[in-house]
């Protein structure tokens, strides 16, 4: 079914491209490697970031490769919307500034949709609405050690992680 | 509609009862390598439905997804959703995992009436929520599309298509 | 050549279980899948964390797997020793705590043997004797930025990514 | 034996000729996404020979090598070794490749006297360092040790015994 999977891509390409600019203020496109009969070839990433030359996921960093990734993610999500999404440590390979800007982007999208986000990174807690905290008692057993609501940036002396 | 409350109890790290309450907008989640952050996760995954036991990091089917610190030999989740009317209408999942003679049982429940996956998969679906959506981001699946071939990448198009 | 594995096998076994305990306090083992006929099967790991059970790979967190394949790297590097060591962003599932004890273990093998870090996070560059900044001027064209001594911890303020 | 000196030209985001002095003891690298740190690494590797285009993410083979903001068609790296003897003998070793008009020459020497790959690696191996060894950890290394298959991670252990 061509035509269903292309009108599939083109909406998932649009939105791919606006999330990539609003993350990167660069440009970025989904490319099909067989335009014609998309189904005999695969699906890359372009991407050229601000003042970059244009170049294909291959060539790119850790950092700019998971920018892609995350981009295209975010753009699936939009294709499809969900009541709630849950993150993993998808900030694992970017920058400090990086991750700032994908926290903004999710704190934005939060005001619609719930976000549960686990990270690492300091970063990311800074505009979260409160953050819950996951120790371990002896033995390896999970503790859920407290929800703490956050005005912006003012929490982060009560945490026991060093990264903030 | 936005989850309200987990409940999750002998479930992997998980060895008691525990509610963890969720409110709107952004919550993250942190603390230190090993303690039961990506668990949290996969008690959602696992209440729902949505991923297979492997996916879940349990080799040997639903037996290592109960908790390893009791006795007891069954895991619990409880996933309570706010349907975000004038009202605060509930609705929750819940799947029970249980050691049995013959292997192990699996019970699934809408509303804490028993219902087979397939019936949890068709309500859920109703509320966009299905096993093959981008809604539940794995830790290493950015860096799996990120390596994976560039076919590979396209069916994942095909798929949402 | 059954006996030349097995003597491999064994000297880096014993560097990856003393490694494994210096960075976590538990005990790990590497396994042979197939004892007998070690061809015939795969290398596993088995680690226990401090009052955890044993675990094998497969089961463990994003960090306990990260810290087992460092401490087998780490074990390689012991049972072939090179002049200089380079290791680039080796640290992205660690919290706060292991990057540090990463840190630690490398800025102890460092009083022997060079070792070039690319990180991201703090705490790994808070140990290191020097920090060299890597910049781009405009138009993607890197530039070096500058190369920071530091006596330990007190070089943070001077940086300006913001995970200092 | 330590690195003393990097001399990187035209190679990768590195537009033109930069000098980066290495000091004994503990380095460490920190800037931006895509600024340039892991392409250090490679400028390393590629001095040396020790890894091929396409693993320095080269798609084109050593063409993707050479800075496209420049119009020169050369990359060249120096790698200058402190043999850490008394009087601090250096020994380097360096690499140039050039555009030719039937494709690309590689041409590498030890102290500026032309030499072959072979030699290069012999002379390399004489101070343990060896295109199959672990002392240069690439970004995402580490994960894929974590998710090759046992076999996979076995056969490592050959390759080094
Ligand atoms: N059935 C079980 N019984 C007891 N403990 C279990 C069981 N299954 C998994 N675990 C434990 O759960 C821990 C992993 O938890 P989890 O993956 O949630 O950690 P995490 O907080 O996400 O860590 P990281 O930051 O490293 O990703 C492991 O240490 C594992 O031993
Ligand atoms: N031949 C080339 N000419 C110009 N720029 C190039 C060339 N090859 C690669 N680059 C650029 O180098 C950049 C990548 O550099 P590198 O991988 O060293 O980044 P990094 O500092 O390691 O980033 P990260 O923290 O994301 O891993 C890419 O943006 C890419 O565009
Ligand atoms: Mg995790
Ligand atoms: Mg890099």
């Amino acid at each position: 079914k061509k035509e269903t999977f292309l009108k599939a891509f083109h909406e998932v390409n649009r939105h791919f491209s606006e999330i990539f600019t609003e993350l990167t203020d660069g440009v970025g496109k989904l490319v099909l490697e067989n335009p014609e009969n998309p189904f005999l070839g695969g699906l890359t990433v372009e991407g050229q970031q601000k003042d970059k030359k244009k170049q294909k996921l291959a060539g790119m960093s850790g950092g700019e490769k998971t920018l892609m990734a995350l981009s295209l993610v975010f753009a699936f999500q939009r294709y499809m919307p969900s009541p709630f999404y849950a993150l993993d440590e998808v900030d694992a390979a970017l920058d400090g500034f990086n991750v700032e800007r994908i926290s903004k982007m999710i704190a934005t999208q939060s005001k619609l949709t719930q976000f549960v986000v686990i990270s690492q990174r300091s970063q990311m807690f800074d505009r979260a609405d409160r953050m819950i905290g996951v120790t371990q008692m002896g033995k390896g057993i999970t503790k859920i050690s407290g929800i703490k609501l956050q005005n912006s940036e003012n929490s982060a002396e009560n945490n026991q992680n060093p990264d903030k | 509609m936005h989850i309200k409350r987990l409940e999750i109890d002998n479930f992997k790290s998980f060895a008691n009862k525990t509610e963890i309450p969720f409110l709107e907008g952004f919550t993250a989640i942190g603390g230190i390598n090993g303690s039961g952050k990506s668990n949290i996760i996969d008690s959602i995954l696992f209440a729902l439905g949505l991923a297979s036991a492997r996916t879940m990091r349990s080799e040997k089917g639903v037996a290592d997804l109960i908790s390893t610190h009791n006795q007891r030999n069954e895991a619990y989740v409880k996933v309570v959703f706010d349907l975000d009317d004038e009202i605060g209408t509930e609705i929750s999942f819940s799947r029970r995992v249980k050691k049995t003679p013959s292997g192990y049982s699996s019970t699934y429940a809408i509303n804490d009436k028993i219902q087979t996956q397939t019936q949890v998969h068709s309500e859920l679906e109703k509320y966009q929520i299905t096993p093959n959506g981008y809604n539940i981001i794995m830790q290493g699946d950015v860096v799996e599309l990120v390596n994976c071939s560039s076919i590979e990448r396209r069916k994942r198009i095909d798929d949402i298509a």
